[in-house]
């Protein structure tokens, strides 16, 4: 039996919305540490890691572990029919083959019922090792995704460079160059607003625009986003969940050929 | 000529 209560029910849909362009199906694995999910895009080149921890959940009962198959469009669909404050409840019968959505109102007026078809996943678990960063850049998430948008109106690709001076994101394409710098700034009121860079040693590495900008799509989640680079590993994306946990995603470099 | 490399050639299955 598997009964997970959220009272922000709209952070499981902004975490669909986040992972269902990178990946099609995934198993979510519930246990008591919480609910996760690890996917890698159809491509095997990103990799997304979530986890929702127990304690964020106002109920939480998982009697065993569960992995349950999903098809993450068909996800998405079911928690978009729930509303922006509505509490969500996950529940599951033991051997089932479906799982249902329940939505609550916030003042218990309207209770809905979804039930959606499990499916059957092979997938394996990727071990994810600790690593040392050589150059971890926190700013706000809403910044990320403007600037991976905007170069990928003129290139492909994205050189991401962690120096003394700051955080540069470059790319060319066609019709020529861009290169945007962002500095440390740590002066400004608000902390989510702030750019701050720690590094140990230069780095620069370039990865596909177009994963970095499916991963953009987390940018609700969170104001800020960390990116933690090391030459030779893949890049580190990170967005926070409030008291909730993280979604994390995976992308291997690109090298020369 | 750039290449794009699998994210298996740093993560090992479990």
């Amino acid at each position: 039996m598997l009964e997970l209560r959220l009272v922000q029910g709209n952070l499981l849909k902004k975490v669909l919305e986040a992972v269902k362009d990178l990946v099609t199906d995934a198993n979510f694995d519930c246990s008591s540490t919480g609910f996760s999910l690890q996917a890698m895009d159809s491509s095997h080149v990103a990799l997304v890691a979530l986890l929702l921890r127990s304690e964020g959940f106002e109920h939480y009962r998982c009697d065993r572990n569960v992995s349950m198959g999903m098809n993450l469009n068909n996800m998405a669909k079911m928690l978009k029919c729930a509303g922006n404050d509505d509490i969500v409840t996950i529940k599951a019968d033991d051997g089932s083959d479906t799982v249902t959505f329940m939505f609550e109102s916030p003042n218990q007026d309207k209770i809905a019922d979804f039930e959606m078809k499990l499916m059957d996943i092979d997938s394996e678990h990727l071990g994810i090792p600790e690593a040392e960063y050589h150059a971890i850049v926190r700013m706000p998430s809403s910044e990320f995704a403007r600037i991976c948008k905007d170069l990928s109106s003129i290139g492909d690709t994205v050189v991401i460079s962690v120096t003394k001076e700051g955080v540069k994101f470059s790319t060319r394409g066609d019709i020529g160059n861009a290169n945007v710098v962002c500095r440390q700034n740590t002066t400004v009121d608000k902390p989510e607003e702030s750019t701050t860079i720690e590094m140990h040693e230069p780095v620069s590495l370039t990865f596909a625009l177009r994963y970095m900008n499916s991963f953009t799509k987390a940018t609700p989640l969170s104001s800020t986003v960390t990116i933690s680079l090391s030459s030779e590993l893949p890049v580190v994306v990170e967005y926070k969940i409030a008291e909730m946990g993280y979604i994390r995603f995976y992308l291997a470099p690109k090298i020369e050929d | 000529k750039q290449k794009q490399q699998p994210i298996s050639r740093f993560f090992a299955p479990k």
